[in-house]
């Protein structure tokens, strides 16, 4: 059964979907892990970061949390050019899902059972989340196993990191969940910005303790770069610093995983 | 009345917030105008980026939304000690709005008749939107008279503006608005990045022409020390390239929409 990881921050542009595209094509090519990334936001960006490797058409997403009967998230998988590596299409109709999932008897429980099959397929499931906490984000955090929040070195996303981790203890206590913090991600630190990054960090480590990963991302122009190319960090730049940090967190998520 | 403005974008991440403060602040410093800026986003980082300013509790933006009986923004105002300028407080329960308003009668014109009268004692009410395009940024984009994208000089930034032009064709047609693009403002560029700043400006004026401000704002770590300390950015630090860069922005926004 594949471990599912979430990864959530309420705060917009924290590096969300950079982190989950990064390490999945990470857990797949250098890991050997067959991966799979849910994109739980109307967005689409996984496909779009990814989108010169992306192979075939797949299903919406929404019609299979939508649909009345047993749907599996197994219709709407296609595969990539990157070995092991699986994603959900892009699909704009998640952004009416949020509102017509509110309706629904057991709403939070849809993608877990969506899943049934689909977890029997892969090693890891990475998905991605929209920034908000609303009902994509309840399911995605009430199927995964942890959670891994980015962060970026700012005022604002600090508050983020609390509100995600008040909304995973809400989950724990009144769905009867055992939802982990897989840990605190430290992404898009600017070299240049001292005083700034130290003080975020000094109040996350204060505040959270082992929780903030060993490892962080820097600022590189290189992950926009390979954005714009519709390819991952390993295929754009493999030797870039942002290529080497995201294989070090990868490392250190699996270790977290299998210590847990 | 009150001239209207939405500050939205569906990308997180890319300054709508730090825009609508720093905009806000300077219309109310500089140019003596009666301002309000209304937080219909859950995070409440409105509130949080000016809170040595803010005066008082108010009340919730939710129950008012919520409200069967004719309730009026007017009474969730706080002022602030930054003369011409009041805001909403932080209110987390906007979270659960979202899917509550989806079953009321005609929910998008909720914020506009709430703002009945609170429109008369103002010159200018500035919204910040959450990171989607829900039933609150569907509310806030009813009741402007025209919206400001901002947009962060990367790939995924870029494929959100077109989703908010996109809805708000839509909205123009469907609910018989005639809302306007005040226009889209570049944000976050950072002067290292010279080959992805370019690329992004080109493709945006080459698909929005005019709609891009001539100004624009650069990378500038003093809005992020502005926000750890709770003060606007004139306050924290007036000479700042990012406080005369949003005083510019400012006076354009005026000018257009004096224009228009
Ligand atoms: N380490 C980094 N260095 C430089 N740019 C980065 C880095 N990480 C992310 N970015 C850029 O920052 C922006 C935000 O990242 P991303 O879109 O992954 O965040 P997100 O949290 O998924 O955003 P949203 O809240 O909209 O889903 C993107 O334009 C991306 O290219
Ligand atoms: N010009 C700038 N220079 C440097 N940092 C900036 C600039 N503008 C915004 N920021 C920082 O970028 C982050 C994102 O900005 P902000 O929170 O205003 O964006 P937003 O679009 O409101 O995000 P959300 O989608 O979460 O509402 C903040 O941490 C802010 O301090
Ligand atoms: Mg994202
Ligand atoms: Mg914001």
């Amino acid at each position: 059964n594949a471990t599912i990881i979430a990864i959530s921050s309420q705060k917009g542009g924290v590096g969300k979907t950079t982190t989950t595209v990064s390490l999945g094509a990470a857990l797949a090519r250098f890991h050997g892990r067959a991966t799979l990334i849910l994109d739980m936001d109307a967005q689409g960006h996984v496909h779009e970061s990814l989108r010169e490797h992306v192979v075939g058409q797949g299903g919406r997403l929404s019609s299979i949390l939508l649909s009345s009967s047993s749907a599996d998230v197994l219709d709407s998988i296609v595969s990539t050019t990157i070995a092991n590596l699986h994603i959900t299409p892009a699909d704009r109709h998640l952004s009416e899902t949020e509102s017509l999932l509110a309706t629904k008897i057991g709403k939070e429980f849809i993608l877990r059972d969506a899943l049934k099959y689909t977890r029997t397929h892969y090693d890891f499931i990475l998905i991605d989340c929209p920034p908000n906490l609303g009902n994509l984000t309840l399911n995605a955090l009430v199927a995964a196993d942890a959670v891994l929040i980015p962060c970026d070195p700012s005022p604002l996303a600090i508050s983020g990191v609390g509100e995600i981790i008040r909304t995973m203890a809400t989950i724990n206590e009144r769905l009867n969940r055992d939802l982990d913090i897989l840990g605190i991600l430290l992404t898009r630190i600017d070299g240049r910005n001292r005083t700034v990054n130290e003080a975020v960090e000094r109040e996350l480590r204060r505040d959270y303790g082992d929780l903030v990963l060993d490892n962080t991302i820097g600022v590189n122009t290189g992950l926009a770069k390979s954005q714009f190319s519709g390819t991952s960090i390993y295929d754009y730049d493999p030797e870039s610093r942002a290529a080497l940090q995201y294989r070090k967190v990868a490392q250190e998520m699996m270790a977290r995983m299998m210590g847990s």
